[in-house]
């Protein structure tokens, strides 16, 4: 025995990358199943109508693709597909993708195959005029899919797939602006009305006149907002971070710039880092501007939102005004009387998801007249939202990132949620540049949000007028 | 990517759709 210990020669071999990487993501995949067991999952920061977290729950086969760093995949993904192609390979390459995903080249904007760059500019392509008719009806597709599921919204449950149901509340992130209720509440009519036309931006931004809470009669998940102390930490960290790296390659290059040779002050004129470093700092800061100042959400100033109320604006939107009653009579009254609370009597909350597949037409177009009030970013995983996984996966909708646009139609509330997925992270909506999604240390922010208005669009409306088919953002890869 | 749509409607509401049913831009969801 002892010779054989000091004797036998010992040889070593590589584990092999594939071999590794499967063990590693067992291992973290058997962790996240631990996590998830006793309540420190993915969800934490994500809570039900009950205050219980949001659970990641399914067979293992979920756990293994969960344990993958999507995100990071995600962006890499997007930043591959953004690389510019060879011109000579481009009809060829987006041919064989449109052969495999089945996409309808015929009804493309621009026809010539060339004239797109790279993946991702052919997979946000356009379709050319008159290709989508608008049906007549109150509700029409706002995307180009397959029909998940459908149906009535039951005791503030949404049915994923059959059997499986997750949290309105939850996906909706829905939080209460006490003190603008109390501002109105309890005052007569007449100061009432003053006070709401007073506070018409104010009750627009807070929805005092049509707040979830109201609408839905309750107030919770209040813990869903960002932790205001740690966002700011993290982002300011972050922005000296960038800040310092860049001022440290501007020191390396001073040698040879003869201003700071003669002791003159570098320019402070804006450049582009530093105005993509403060848009970053912004975007993460929304969350804490909310809570700081009484939650009432950041203002989008420059959104490439129509200038507001021009005649051009209101003529365009002539049919959404008609249909939310404005004209008829003063906005500030319609459609709501003040502490109304719940649903319109005879009314119902319902549900459609509908899924892109990725040869279909990304962009998204406005399913009814309605006027989308403010929108909530929710920070979140990227997992698949194919049909296999949402058949799996509980909770996906909640757990993933998301754009939660909410306002309202002839009928009440309405809103829309486009949901990223790992293959198509990033979600624009045309008329809110500031919005910012599929970045980096989402990740430690993942289940808070963040929320802005849409109230300077439009005075009169309280919101972004949207018509229905109007184009309103899309899908992007990666 | 998917689209979630959450919505108020009377009750009378019916959707026009059948699950799985593929569907584009503009065609009809449902109607009162």
């Amino acid at each position: 025995l002892s010779k054989s210990w000091t004797g036998t020669q010992i040889k070593w071999y590589p584990i092999p990358i594939l071999l590794g990487a499967v063990v590693l993501v067992g291992v973290q995949a058997r962790r996240n199943y631990v996590a998830e067991r006793d309540g420190k999952g993915v969800g934490t920061k994500i809570v039900d109508e009950n205050g219980q977290v949001v659970r990641m729950q399914g067979p293992w086969t979920v756990y293994v693709i969960g344990a993958l760093p999507l995100n990071a995949i995600s962006r890499a993904w997007g930043w591959a597909n953004n690389l510019t192609l060879p011109v000579w390979f481009r009809p060829f390459g987006f041919k064989l993708y449109a052969y495999i995903f089945g996409c309808n080249l015929d009804e493309m904007k621009d026809p010539d195959l060339t004239h797109y760059k790279s993946l991702g500019e052919f997979f946000y392509r356009e379709l050319k005029e008159g290709a989508r008719k608008i049906d007549d009806s109150i509700l029409v597709s706002p995307a180009d899919g397959k029909v998940l599921h459908f149906g009535e919204i039951a005791g503030r449950r949404v049915e994923q797939v059959k059997g499986i149901t997750y949290s309105l509340d939850a996906l909706l992130g829905v939080t209460s602006a006490p003190e603008a209720t109390e501002s109105v509440v309890g005052k007569s009519e007449e100061e009432t009305q003053h006070a709401r036309i007073d506070d018409r931006q104010f009750a627009s931004v807070n929805g005092i006149d049509y707040t979830l809470d109201e609408l839905l009669g309750d107030e919770k998940s209040k813990s869903a907002m960002p932790d205001p102390d740690e966002v700011k930490k993290r982002k300011s960290k972050w922005t000296r971070f960038v800040k310092a790296s860049y001022w440290k390659s501007w020191v390396k290059r001073a040698p040879s710039d003869p201003a700071n040779a003669t002791g003159v002050a570098p320019s402070t004129k804006p450049t582009d880092f530093d105005s993509a470093a403060d848009a970053d700092a912004d975007d993460g800061e929304e969350g804490s501007a909310d809570a700081t100042t009484k939650k009432q959400p950041k203002q989008i100033d420059d959104a490439g939102m129509p200038e507001p109320d021009t005649p051009e604006v209101l003529g365009r939107y002539a049919n959404v005004a008609y249909e939310m009653g404005v004209g008829a009579l003063p906005p500030l009254l319609q459609p709501h009387s003040p502490g109304q609370k719940g649903l319109k009597e005879g009314n119902k909350l319902f549900f459609c998801v509908i899924y892109l597949a990725p040869g279909d037409y990304h962009r998204f177009h406005s399913p009814t007249n309605w006027v989308a009030e403010r929108r909530r970013h929710f920070r979140g995983e990227l997992y698949s939202v194919s049909p296999y996984m949402a058949n799996r996966l509980s909770n996906l909708f909640v757990l993933n990132e998301r754009v939660a646009l909410l306002g309202r139609w002839r009928h009440g509330f309405f809103g829309m949620v486009p949901v990223g997925a790992t293959n198509v992270g990033s979600i624009r909506i045309n008329f809110d540049k500031a919005l910012r999604t599929n970045v980096r240390m989402q990740r430690y922010l993942a289940g808070t949000y963040s929320e802005a208005s849409y109230s300077g669009a439009s005075k009169l409306l309280g919101g972004q007028p949207l018509g229905a088919g109007d184009e309103m953002g899309g899908f992007l890869l990666g | 990517s998917t689209i979630v749509l959450v919505f108020e409607a009377p009750s009378d509401f019916r959707f026009d759709l059948k699950p799985d049913q593929k569907i584009k831009v503009g065609e009809r969801l449902g109607d009162i």
